[in-house]
């Protein structure tokens, strides 16, 4: 399955 | 000082109904050349940024730097008290713990003005670096908006493929599946009806369904979206307003 990944993983301080 | 004033109070409207189902605290930053905010919903997987330029108001003015800290459901109860064709004029000192709201019917000398409570919301701003995207389009909002809600009805989440000539969108639940195949074209009479692609590399996406049916709610802004789509980095959903824009970060779902 897929998992939701948060926007942490890209930005800094999110 | 800070003066704000929208033609029609149902641009300012929109605006806000675009973005308040995901966010609610907000900090807008007033400055001498427009007004920022910037909101990560609760969940950190959709960040919502706004920018309305001058030219989006009928007059602006804003001496100095202000940051109002709103609650986008009590600004939505006062926006609703406003009529839309209405002028609306944001009033600010430059210490404010609240803002004004001067809605005037220009036909009938009719002013209403309510004040709003601002807050102090502790939120850091993201300096977003220009990101490099693997395929850019721009489609009609509506449809965009139609193949969303469609899909959601069949499953949580919505899987977006670009290869070189073809978009689709794909659903896959528990009561069936469905997809949509689109392809670029162009509409030389009604131009904003036409689909733009450009793809350095394919993607396949997959979206949390009730984040996008939030970004919709951004169609009532422009008949245009613009898609940004990436393997690496969070996709970017853009409505233009005819100064600025409103912008939604979407963290992709990936394979466990």
């Amino acid at each position: 399955g897929k998992r939701q990944v948060t926007l942490a993983r890209f930005f800094s301080q999110v | 000082m800070l003066e704000a004033k929208f033609e029609e109070a149902s641009l300012f409207k929109r605006i806000i109904d675009g973005f308040k189902d995901c966010v609610q605290l907000v900090n807008f930053q007033c400055k001498e050349d427009g007004i920022i905010a910037q909101a990560v919903d609760d969940s950190r997987v959709l960040l919502v940024s706004l920018e309305i330029g001058i030219e989006a108001f009928q007059n602006y003015r804003c001496d100095h730097p202000v940051t109002l800290g709103i609650d986008l459901t009590s600004l939505s109860k006062i926006l609703r008290c406003g009529n839309n064709t209405d002028n609306l004029t944001l009033i600010a000192d430059d210490t404010p713990d609240s803002v004004l709201l001067l809605f005037e019917d220009t036909k009938k000398d009719r002013i209403a003005e309510y004040s709003l409570k601002l807050m102090d919301i502790d939120a850091e701003f993201l300096k977003i670096e220009d990101l490099a995207y693997d395929c850019t389009l721009k489609m009609p909002s509506p449809e965009f908006s139609k193949i969303v809600r469609d899909l959601s009805q069949l499953s949580d989440s919505i899987n977006i493929m670009i290869t070189k000539e073809t978009i689709k969108f794909v659903a896959d639940g528990d009561i069936g599946s469905g997809s949509v195949i689109l392809k670029p074209f162009v509409n030389m009479d009604k131009p904003q009806e036409s689909i733009n692609l450009n793809m350095d590399q394919p993607v396949d996406l997959t979206f949390g369904s009730k984040y996008l049916l939030d970004i919709v709610k951004g169609s009532a802004l422009s008949d245009n979206v613009g898609v940004r789509l990436s393997s690496e980095a969070p996709a970017l959903f853009q409505f233009d307003l005819k100064s600025g824009y409103l912008q939604f970060f979407l963290a992709p779902k990936f394979n466990d």
